[in-house]
């Protein structure tokens, strides 16, 4: 099983809109696919038709059962999806007290990674949907996975504080002594705009091959499909963006 | 002092354009204003061009001063900004570790309340910019403040979860005893989207008048502001979504 997570401090900027295109895409390829949400706001889970304040089990049970999860315990956790082959592992708002409560206990890292070991069999591929903060869930998200994409808005503001939130995301998995792998996403992008197209080439300039080699534009499709609660892909298949998310997923199927 | 803090879990609504434009309104009605960045991202510190990693002093240290702060050292930490009379209590990334290390500790939700009475003669107004978290950072900015400023993009999926979340916000504030208020900013309002004017209407009939009256229109001046580093209210003065933050404005300070 293939984990990718999917991350940036900034708000607001298509984690969970990448999350779920890439999973509507990947499911569509015939791959089985976990979408994990670790955002005690869930989008991803509401994005889904799914209740969070009336379900039972969710990602925060995991950090109450620790490391002896047992896969039947897990299993249970998981809602199916209106696509075929796309599971989800939910997340609640009780989420946002883990900090509080087991941010200082050694060993609260390796969480989500030892469940996703867990469920490695079932699945091809498990996308991590993170809260816009640096804190436990994307220790545990970034300790999970094997590569992170960071969607990045294409204006300037968003490159500010970019370096350093890199730094310390690296920093966060450099525990778990394995390369430290990402893939900025930029996305967002307005052709119509100089501020778009230079933010992009500004991007560029700072980093390199760590930037996908092309834009997921801005489309209202994304809004719409949200609001019907269908993954564009299931949505708008023939959109802009996302005939560009499917080039993204090309291009990191390539890099593995 | 009159402090109102603007606050919401989901990420990209435009919590510190919010801040910023009212910010910038106030000034220009001769009001001393201060604004507080609480988020660890720092996106109102890099807003006005401060490097938040060159800065020695930023609300992180006011955690670790505690409650016995003196005035002096709190105006220490105070940035200028280039708007006259316009003050910025910048943040660090630092602020990302309180959860961890003063979540749990008695005491640790009055801090920024207490440091904002110490000021309370230097300033007409306080702004408080939020992190997209329900942490220690939040309590600290709903036991400072008189109102919450709550914006909300008129969208389906930003409705689901904000019933929860102002519940949420409500017993975060319960435990300092006095009246909770907030005002729901509809923003990124676009009247040529079926989807958007739902959603407005759906606002209105869950939440009556605590829905402000009107809403934030969808403005691309927004953006090129935050790349010009000026408030839009000095940037685009004549722009409709100025227009619409100083229509806000009047109706906040009827409201006190
Ligand atoms: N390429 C795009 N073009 C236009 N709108 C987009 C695009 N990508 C995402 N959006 C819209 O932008 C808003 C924010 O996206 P999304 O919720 O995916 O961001 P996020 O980073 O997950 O936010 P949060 O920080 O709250 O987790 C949504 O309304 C979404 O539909
Ligand atoms: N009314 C609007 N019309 C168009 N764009 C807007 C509007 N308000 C804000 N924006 C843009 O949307 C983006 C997000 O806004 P902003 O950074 O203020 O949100 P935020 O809620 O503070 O995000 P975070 O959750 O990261 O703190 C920015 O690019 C901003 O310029
Ligand atoms: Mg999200
Ligand atoms: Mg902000």
């Amino acid at each position: 099983m293939i984990v990718w997570t999917v991350a940036n401090q900034k708000g607001g900027v298509g984690k969970t809109t990448t999350t779920v295109t890439l999973g509507g895409l990947l499911a569509e390829r015939s791959e089985r696919v976990l979408l994990v949400d670790t955002d005690p706001h869930a989008s991803l889970t509401y994005y889904f038709g799914i209740d969070s304040e009336q379900l039972e089990m969710s990602v925060f049970d995991l950090f109450i059962k620790g490391k002896n999860v047992k896969k039947e315990e897990i299993i249970q956790m998981l809602c199916p999806s209106t696509i075929e082959g796309l599971d989800i592992l939910p997340a609640t708002m009780a989420l946002a007290t883990l900090d509080r409560t087991l941010g200082s206990k050694t060993g609260m890292g390796l969480i989500l990674k030892n469940a996703l070991e867990v469920l490695s069999d079932e699945y091809d591929y498990a996308i991590i949907d993170c809260p816009p903060v640096l804190g436990v869930l994307m220790v545990n998200a970034l300790a999970a996975s094997s590569r992170i994409l960071v969607p990045v808005q294409t204006e300037f503001l968003a490159l500010k504080g970019l370096e350093r939130m890199l730094r310390t995301m690296e920093l966060m998995q450099s525990s778990q002594s394995k390369a430290y792998r990402y893939t900025i996403v930029p996305t967002m992008y307005d052709k119509r705009t100089k501020a778009s197209l230079e933010a992009y080439h500004r991007l560029r300039e700072m980093y390199g091959d760590r930037v996908w080699t092309s834009v997921i534009p801005v489309d209202t499709k994304f809004r719409d499909a949200s609001l019907a609660q269908q993954p564009p892909s299931t949505y708008a298949p023939k959109s802009r963006g996302v005939f560009a998310y499917s080039t993204l997923l090309t291009y990191l199927q390539q890099k593995r």
